[in-house]
């Protein structure tokens, strides 16, 4: 099963 | 200091139902030209953007910039205590520890009055950047809610597949497995309408869990936008009057 990626890798810090 | 009238308590409960699962503690960021949240939830895997326009209260002040650090659970405790069409003012001064919210009755003398503890919140905003999304689709915000629900009885994921044919939402589980096609209809204007704008056909897999809980929202909107390009997170858009909420939700990864 695929795993659940984390807004991390698409948003960085402001 | 901060003094927001609402013409009814119910936008501001239908609001804390809408983040209340995702999210305990926030800030509530007061500016004068409204009043901004942004959270995600514990495991990062969603977030969620609620912005309230000052011209959408019938008074607001706000003098200088200020965040109110917010436990939802308590704010939702200190709502249920107001009539859905009380006419509710939030007022916090500066460097308070205390926001105040007072309940008028429509149609009768009663005034209730609360005040209830702020709190200091490290919160870590992100940035989301300006994104140009792949597909756009429009649909009545009932009918995500009634999809979401019945295929997370299912499984515990959903792939979203938009195309020329329309937008296809799939679930694969244990014992059964679902599909629910949504084709475009040609009368746009219609409120029941289901509007798809593409650039290229786009796949991506979502948790379920979290999009039944963004789904709370249509009660503030009657329509809902979902907003895709592949490999990035969905967007997922419910414009009301007053102001949006908005929820990005990442993707899961390929099997």
């Amino acid at each position: 099963k695929g795993g659940q990626k984390s807004l991390a890798n698409f948003f960085g810090p402001p | 200091m901060l003094e927001a009238k609402l013409a009814e308590a119910g936008t501001l409960k239908k609001l804390l139902d809408a983040i209340k699962e995702l999210v305990t503690d926030a800030n509530f960021e007061c500016n004068e030209e409204g009043i901004n949240l942004q959270a995600m939830d514990n495991s990062h895997v969603a977030l969620v953007a609620v912005h309230l326009e000052a011209a959408g209260f019938k008074r607001y002040r706000c003098d200088r910039p200020m965040p109110l650090g917010v436990n939802l659970t308590s704010l939702t405790k200190v709502l249920k205590c107001a009539k859905d069409d009380d006419i509710t003012t939030l007022k916090a001064a500066d460097e308070a520890d205390v926001l105040n919210l007072v309940y008028e009755a429509k149609n009768s003398d009663r005034i209730a009055e609360y005040d209830m503890k702020l709190m200091d919140i490290d919160s870590d905003t992100l940035g989301i950047p300006d994104t140009e999304y792949d597909a756009r689709v429009t649909m009545p915000s009932a009918e995500f809610t009634r999809v979401v629900r019945d295929l997370s009885q299912l499984g515990e994921s959903v792939r979203i597949e938009v195309s020329k044919e329309g937008v296809r939402f799939a679930s694969e589980g244990e014992a059964a497995n679902g599909s629910v096609l949504m084709k475009q209809t040609d009368d746009d204007e219609d409120t029941q309408a289901i509007t798809i704008e593409m650039n290229q056909h786009v796949s991506l897999t979502f948790s379920l869990k979290y999009l039944v809980n963004f789904s709370k929202s249509a009660s503030l909107c009657p329509r809902v936008q979902l907003m895709m390009s592949n490999d990035v997170p969905l967007l997922v858009a419910y414009d009301f009057g007053q102001g949006y909420i908005r929820y990005y939700l990442a993707p899961k990864i390929g099997d």
